[in-house]
C-alpha cells in the first residue's frame, strides 16, 4: 500500500563531543505502509530511549531542523508531556503522530505538515508537528486542532504553536507561542 | 495526483496483518 510521500526517520543522540548536525543519524526511509511498520517493529519505543535522545519522521528530502531552508518560515504544535505520564501514554502519543503523517490526516493542510518529532528529555518530553508556516493562521490552526482530536489530548491540556524563528534565538521553553490552543 | 489517505483503523489492521 503505496504512502503518499516517502518518510524518513532520524535518530538524534546528544553527545557533546561532537557537533549538532553529526549526533543526527537518517535511520530509513519508508514508502509503503507495510515498509513503515517493518521500521517501527525494528526500532526502540520512544520511551525506551534514554534521555536527550530524540526522534523525528520527516518528508523526503527535509531535514529535520531549524537550518533547512525549507523550515526557516516554518513552526511547530508543540505537545510538552508531564513527567508523570506513563511511557505506554508516550509511545501511543509518539504512534498516533506518526500514523496521522503517514495517512495524510491532515485533509487539504497535509501539504503543510512537515513532519513530527520527539524529545526525550529529563525536564519532560516533548512532541512536536512542523508546519511549513507559522504565520498562515488557518493552516497552522487547522493542523493544531486536528492533531489534538486525533491524538486525544485533553481539551484542557494546552497546547502551542511556536514559529522556529523564534525558537532560534531563545530557549525553547521561553518562546513565544503564535497561536494556543 | 491521486491523494492517498488512509486512517487510523485501516493501518493498524496493516499491523497485524501477516
Amino acid at each position: 500500500h503505496p504512502l503518499l510521500n516517502r518518510w524518513a526517520l532520524w535518530f538524534f543522540k546528544n553527545d557533546r563531543s561532537w557537533a549538532w548536525e553529526d549526533n543526527l543519524h537518517l535511520v530509513t526511509k519508508s514508502d509503503t505502509v507495510e515498509d513503515f511498520w517493518a521500521m517501527y517493529s525494528h526500532i526502540q519505543l520512544a520511551s525506551k530511549l534514554s534521555s536527550s535522545c530524540d526522534y523525528a519522521l520527516f518528508k523526503d528530502g527535509i531535514e529535520p531542523m531549524r537550518e533547512d531552508s525549507r523550515n526557516k518560515r516554518g513552526g511547530r504544535w508543540l505537545v510538552s508531556l508531564a513527567k508523570q505520564q506513563c511511557h505506554s501514554e508516550l509511545d501511543r502519543l509518539w504512534l498516533e503522530t506518526l500514523l496521522r503523517l503517514i495517512g495524510e490526516s491532515f485533509k487539504e493542510h497535509s501539504r503543510k505538515v512537515r513532519g513530527a518529532a520527539i524529545n526525550i528529555r529529563a525536564k519532560g518530553d516533548k512532541t512536536a508537528i512542523w508546519t511549513r508556516a507559522a504565520e498562515n493562521q488557518e493552516g497552522v490552526l487547522h493542523t493544531g486542532r486536528v492533531y489534538k482530536e486525533r491524538l486525544g489530548l485533553s481539551t484542557k491540556m494546552v497546547t502551542g504553536s511556536q514559529a522556529h524563528a523564534d525558537t532560534a534565538t531563545k530557549s525553547n521553553s521561553l518562546a513565544k507561542n503564535k497561536f494556543v490552543m | 495526483g491521486t491523494r492517498i489517505i488512509y486512517d487510523r483503523k485501516f493501518l493498524m489492521e496493516c499491523r497485524n496483518s501477516p
